[in-house]
């Protein structure tokens, strides 16, 4: 999903 | 992950161990902005909220806990450590950073990915993180010598954005749906901040000499 995404980076 | 989501993350952790090799080794903090170390503290504290909420991976949560731990055990050591304390700039470093939460926070309130207070608090995290290098930058510019663990720190932090960077680009093209316009453009606002920094390390190293950044 999109939201998670960019919470995979720190 | 590409080879510069993992080569920027790693100069991150060696620009965190850096510091903590200066403060625990020489027991010396001169050079370092308290006033960016609080920042720092602040922004992965608001950042890694989900931590609670969301498992992504143990490399992805180990990292959030040694960014977490190093940021505030920093902040803790430039404070209350008997010695370390001593060796902190304290007239130098007077950037008034509480100014720059209030912006942030306005900021993450008018733009985020979803009005939830996990989302506003990323959000603010990243534009908090986009300017907390300048108390440093401006504590290096009225340091008159800077050493070279302290400059190797600061280029080992821009290294990381830069890397970052080049990860989004990368991500950009090879996943589907990779469109993150709040990481993107706090995250070269922070590294554009860099650029003047970088400038003047690489003439110093090209011609050999001591670092110094013109007043």
């Amino acid at each position: 999903p999109k939201d998670q995404a960019a919470k995979d980076e720190l | 992950m590409n080879i510069f989501r993992l080569a920027g993350d790693m100069t991150h952790l060696f620009s965190v161990l850096v510091l903590l090799l200066k403060i625990h080794t020489i027991k010396s903090c001169a050079g370092i902005s308290l006033k960016t170390q609080e920042l720092y503290a602040i922004v992965f504290t608001t950042r890694y909220l989900d931590l609670f909420t969301t498992y992504i991976s143990l490399y992805n949560t180990i990292m959030k806990l040694i960014f977490l731990g190093s940021s505030i055990s920093i902040v803790w050591y430039m404070r209350h450590h008997k010695v370390v304390r001593r060796s902190y700039d304290k007239d130098q470093d007077t950037f008034r950073h509480y100014l720059l939460m209030l912006p942030c926070l306005l900021l993450a309130l008018l733009i985020n990915e979803k009005f939830t207070f996990l989302e506003v608090m990323w959000a603010f995290s990243l534009y908090l993180e986009a300017v907390a290098i300048l108390p440093q930058l401006v504590l290096l510019q009225r340091t008159r010598n800077i050493d070279n663990l302290t400059g190797q720190y600061v280029l080992l932090l821009g290294a990381y954005r830069a890397l970052y960077v080049l990860n989004w680009i990368y991500r950009y093209f090879t996943e589907e749906n990779y469109v993150h316009w709040i990481t993107w453009v706090s995250g070269i606002v922070q590294t554009l901040l860099y650029a003047d920094f970088f400038y003047y390390y690489f003439q110093s190293w090209k011609n050999n000499v001591k670092l110094q950044l013109p007043a």
